[in-house]
């Protein structure tokens, strides 16, 4: 596992910060996110996947209610991938959907996804070695967050309480005295919100639940031959 | 900065001038005094909220202002939370699809 990797640095694999605004979709946009980052890694190929298009075709049809990042899966699997958000854009909560994925070429797809084990050290090595996972964390602390690295306890953040999906894209340690492991992690809350969009939280204390749904999709290289190793820039 | 060097704490009218930036800031507009009078009663809230925050962070964290800081907690949570999800993903030790990749 390297000391420090942050996908933001490779261009290509992170996409612009969101905004859900009023639409409980953090479980799309972090899904969405995923896709798009190991489809930027395997691909060589920048995506902006359709967040609107997790919402409408998600198996209960009111993807602005909430869901899981499973469920986006699954809508990608059963809609043998996802079309561009520049053609199925985000609305967010809008009266009238119906899911439009048939009208809509793709321009991504995956082939499973995985929950990986509830460990911080695989974790990073997973992020390191293959680009940035789903985790569903405790939002408590977020609230009233501006920058840093959040280090919460099991009392202030219940880390069986977990209710916000967001993208896990780094980790490093901080350059204070008493230097501090974070995970480096992309919300959807717009890029005024926190550090630019994105929020740091302790590494190696499960940190606000941060391991209890470490997921992914799978994406695999276009054809089975050599690729050139895509490497975490540090 | 202000707010938290001062003792006791912030008085009406700089509470009013935090919260008229805060307004500035994130485009916020109240129906009527009574909702202004609300907000700004949950704005308080929040900042002392969040100065508890700061004092019982372990890390580098910093609280305060966001664009959260006129919803309570509640509202904030059923505005941006899912539904908490009790015990492990379904079926998540099984792999969705076929073991065997296709190539096409």
């Amino acid at each position: 596992v390297p000391r420090t990797c942050d996908w933001r640095k490779k261009s290509g694999v992170i996409s612009s910060v969101k905004d859900q605004k009023d639409c409980k979709c953090c479980w799309a946009m972090a899904a969405a996110g995923n896709i798009e980052a190991l489809w930027g890694i395997k691909h060589h190929q920048s995506v902006e996947l359709s967040v609107q298009e997790l919402l409408d075709c998600h198996r209960c049809g009111n993807g602005c209610e909430g869901g899981f990042v499973w469920d986006a899966f699954i809508t990608v699997l059963n809609n043998s991938g996802l079309a561009s958000e520049k053609d199925y854009p985000y609305q967010g909560n809008v009266r009238t959907r119906k899911c439009r994925a048939k009208e809509h070429k793709k321009v991504a797809w995956i082939q499973d996804f995985i929950m990986l084990p509830d460990c911080e050290m695989n974790i990073a090595r997973y992020l390191a070695t293959e680009g940035p996972i789903t985790v569903t964390i405790n939002m408590k602390q977020l609230q009233q967050y501006q920058t840093g690295v959040i280090k919460a306890t099991s009392s202030n953040c219940d880390p069986r309480l977990v209710d916000h999906s967001v993208l896990l894209v780094g980790f490093g340690k901080s350059r204070s005295r008493h230097s501090i492991p974070y995970w480096i992690l992309k919300n959807s809350w717009g890029a005024s919100w926190g550090e630019k969009g994105y929020f740091r939280l302790h590494r190696g204390s499960n940190a606000c639940g941060i391991t209890k749904y470490p997921l992914t999709a799978r994406v695999t290289h276009p054809v089975k031959r050599k690729q050139q190793q895509v490497s975490c820039p540090p | 900065g202000s707010l938290r060097s001062q003792d006791p704490g912030p008085q009406p009218l700089e509470l009013k001038e935090v919260f008229a930036l805060f307004q500035t800031q994130y485009n916020r507009s109240y129906l009527n005094p009574a909702e202004y009078a609300h907000r700004l009663n949950i704005f308080a809230h929040n900042l002392a909220r969040a100065q508890q925050q700061q004092e019982e962070d372990l890390g580098t964290a910093k609280f305060g202002v966001t664009p959260f800081s006129d919803l309570t907690e509640e509202e904030f949570s059923q505005l941006y939370g899912h539904p908490v999800a009790a015990g492990r993903a379904p079926n998540m030790d099984r792999k969705v699809g076929s073991d065997e990749w296709s190539e096409s």
